[in-house]
């Protein structure tokens, strides 16, 4: 779940 | 005047951040992908010394409600990270303080 999780952060 | 005991006292407030060489240092979620499961934009991560966690305002669960003026409320996700990332060196964010409660789903 967490590679799925960081995968929808996006960074600004 | 206090209305009511547990009054849903919302924080708002407006932050300036100027884009540093690693950008503004914000990880932004789509609250919908959260145990939220309520849309908009909130703050996942924040990167240490990077102008966003230099303002010492924003938090993990912050949510922002506009950029430069545009109201991000109702916008869909990815035009709302779009804006913030043209929107120029300098942007002037509206940030919903969140409590402690959704800092934690967040």
């Amino acid at each position: 779940r967490q590679a799925r999780e960081t995968q929808q952060v996006s960074d600004v | 005047s206090r209305s009511s005991a547990t009054d849903d006292f919302c924080y708002v407030f407006v932050v300036e951040l100027e884009r540093g060489p690693i950008g503004l240092g914000m990880g932004l979620i789509d609250g919908l992908h959260t145990p939220l499961c309520s849309p908009g934009i909130y703050i996942r991560t924040l990167i240490e010394d990077s102008p966003a966690a230099a303002d010492g305002r924003l938090s993990i669960g912050d949510r922002i409600l506009a950029v430069n003026g545009t109201s991000l409320i109702g916008a869909d996700y990815q035009s709302a990270v779009d804006l913030i990332r043209s929107g120029g060196k300098k942007l002037r964010f509206l940030v919903a303080k969140s409590d402690m409660e959704i800092a934690k789903k967040i």
